[in-house]
């Protein structure tokens, strides 16, 4: 009854998916360099982005103020961090940094938050 | 998350997944919404890698995110990632990387990229992400493109926890949220029981991208933190992706 109440069924009737439902395509060439294959890209979603990265580091100080020490080694550790990947990804977090404007510190973050996640 | 292999009458496998992410995250009062799940969905995109002018693998992705959590090489693999929480979490496996204690393991998300890039089957697939060290616990779901090739890796750290291929269970499919599979589900989050249940009234006999989608549309697969349903099928290379989305409107939607 419950399952029922919140709308738990098996349903029949989901296809096919709207048109404005398809995810858009773009294509990143391996064969450009690393620090230029997602500049095309990342120039057109920089500002969303941005408004994601800000959002989560709002939300590490919210948890608790104290916190303040992780965002400060966003700033000063992460950006190392890109040196120490492995070919090619160093190299294409820093061309993201680039395209998009935002703090190399702040790319590594979001491509280390689904590891960071798992707590 | 929720990923799903399945295997038709004839051989033929296809590979559905929901990715769920952003709960726990900041809970948005007014539109009833987790915070970080909506502020992902502007930067979800399919990407289509090339080489030599040649479509050598294609993922999905949150944009500006370079590891890959779903992804198919065309005749070769697909592959989706679940998130296994753990105490022992993704945070040692990184502050020993930071402090270069240990970087001798691969990031979860980035081992899946370097083999949509160099593997050249299904079996080096499985074997490389079985065996290799990794930061972070994680679930890989890995579908291939002939009859059988399907598996469950259940990962910690060091190395595989269980590896279950397509028919252990004498099922035509195999299903993966984000807890031990061969344990009892949390009473929390079990949206195991419900997939298979939906699975199992669809039949083998209906392994479609319909299907698979309608499964992954149904409550409590979708939920409120899904962002997005990714089909593929690995031998030929067909990969489509579709923004989900959960509202309230019929009946209230599960948060997770």
């Amino acid at each position: 009854d419950v399952a029922q109440q919140i709308g738990e069924q098996c349903l029949n009737d989901q296809w096919p998916p709207k048109p404005d439902r398809v995810l858009p395509t773009y294509i990143v060439n391996l064969d450009v360099p690393p620090i230029e294959r997602w500049k095309d890209v990342i120039v057109t979603y920089k500002n969303e982005l941005s408004d994601l990265i800000a959002y989560l580091k709002t939300f590490i100080i919210e948890i608790s103020p104290e916190l303040q020490f992780l965002i400060n080694l966003i700033d000063t550790k992460l950006p190392a961090m890109a040196d120490t990947l492995p070919t090619p990804y160093g190299d294409e977090m820093k061309g993201i940094s680039q395209a998009s404007g935002l703090p190399l510190g702040e790319i590594v973050l979001y491509n280390i938050f689904y590891e960071i996640s798992s707590l | 998350c929720t990923s799903v292999v399945g295997q038709d009458q004839y051989g033929n496998i296809l590979h559905g997944r929901n990715l769920d992410f952003g709960g726990a995250m900041g809970w948005d009062k007014i539109n009833h919404t987790w915070t970080l799940t909506e502020k992902l969905r502007p930067l979800m995109v399919q990407i289509n890698y090339t080489q030599n002018g040649q479509v050598l693998f294609k993922t999905t992705t949150f944009l500006g995110y370079i590891g890959s959590l779903t992804g198919i090489k065309p005749g070769v693999f697909s592959i989706s990632i679940n998130e296994r929480n753990s105490l022992k979490g993704g945070y040692i496996g990184l502050i020993e990387w930071i402090f270069n204690i240990n970087r001798n393991q691969s990031f979860i998300t980035l081992a899946i990229r370097d083999m949509l890039t160099k593997s050249e089957s299904y079996d080096q697939t499985v074997k490389y992400l079985a065996e290799v060290s990794l930061l972070a616990p994680c679930y890989y779901i890995v579908a291939g493109p002939k009859a059988g090739q399907g598996v469950i890796i259940t990962r910690s750290r060091n190395g595989p926890d269980d590896i279950k291929p397509l028919g252990r269970d004498n099922l035509w499919f195999i299903a993966q949220t984000n807890y031990d599979n061969w344990k009892k589900q949390p009473i929390f989050d079990d949206r195991l029981t419900p997939c298979i249940k939906c699975m199992q009234a669809k039949g083998k006999n209906q392994v479609t991208f319909e299907s698979l989608f309608n499964v992954l549309s149904s409550r409590p697969m979708l939920n409120k933190e899904t962002v997005y349903t990714s089909l593929m099928e690995p031998a030929t290379g067909r990969f489509e992706s579709y923004w989900q989305y959960c509202r309230d409107e019929d009946a209230p939607c599960r948060p997770w």
